[in-house]
């Protein structure tokens, strides 16, 4: 463990308290793409099956349990308790070909071994989950302020892990290419993103798109 | 590509 990743952790779980407390304060999932979250689920629970076969330490298992817990409480939220103020029609990205591609990519490079290419789908898969968000946001051209620091703390958490990758580089000769390179990809998709959040709700304006 | 070590990483 290092500061980097440790940090970029405790944003992501920061991510996922703000999201929940968007949800609850406004009582509404408006603004929020149930297919993002549903492919986080997704992604969870492919890469954590090791929960089963592995024991890393107790913040590892606890943080594994942490967000696929939430990651599905949160499509509860969304399918049922508040369904109401979710409009499927600015959900429309065709999530198919980011599960296809991830499933191909992950079969390719994987060397058939099952925990393996779960782990890599995972990996793919979470690299672009962001895209149905990303998509509905430009569709409705505005997000409220408490989602764009939501987006911020999600899109920021796999930025760190790049100087986690660095640092691991570096100092232990650790190296994962794939995950560097979904990483990069991943942290590059909030590039326009984290621009407007910048430049706007950073100085108190509203997030809204050019 | 990748080699099959345990993840240790979230």
């Amino acid at each position: 463990m290092n500061i980097f990743r440790l940090v970029a952790d405790l944003m992501h779980l920061a991510s996922i308290f703000i999201l929940l407390l968007k949800i609850q304060k406004t009582r509404s999932c408006s603004g929020i793409s149930f297919k993002s979250q549903l492919l986080y689920s997704i992604v969870f629970v492919t890469r954590y099956l090791d929960l089963f076969t592995a024991f890393i330490s107790l913040y590892n298992t606890s943080m594994k349990i942490f967000f696929i817990a939430t990651s599905i409480y949160i499509l509860y939220l969304m399918k049922f308790k508040f369904r109401a103020t979710y409009d499927p029609n600015l959900d429309t990205f065709r999530v198919e070909f980011l599960l296809g591609g991830s499933l191909l990519l992950a079969l390719i490079f994987s060397d058939f071994v099952l925990m393996e290419i779960l782990w890599q789908f995972s990996i793919y898969l979470e690299s672009v989950a962001i895209l149905p968000q990303l998509f509905m946001l430009s569709r409705t051209g505005e997000a409220e302020t408490i989602t764009t620091h939501y987006l911020f703390a999600l899109g920021g958490y796999r930025a760190l892990y790049l100087i986690n990758w660095l640092w691991r580089f570096v100092t232990e000769s650790h190296v994962d290419k794939i995950s560097w390179i979904a990483g990069a990809v991943q942290t590059a998709l909030y590039s326009d993103f984290f621009y407007i959040y910048y430049t706007k709700v950073l100085h108190g304006k509203k997030f809204e798109l050019p | 590509l990748s080699p099959h070590r345990e993840k240790d990483e979230l």
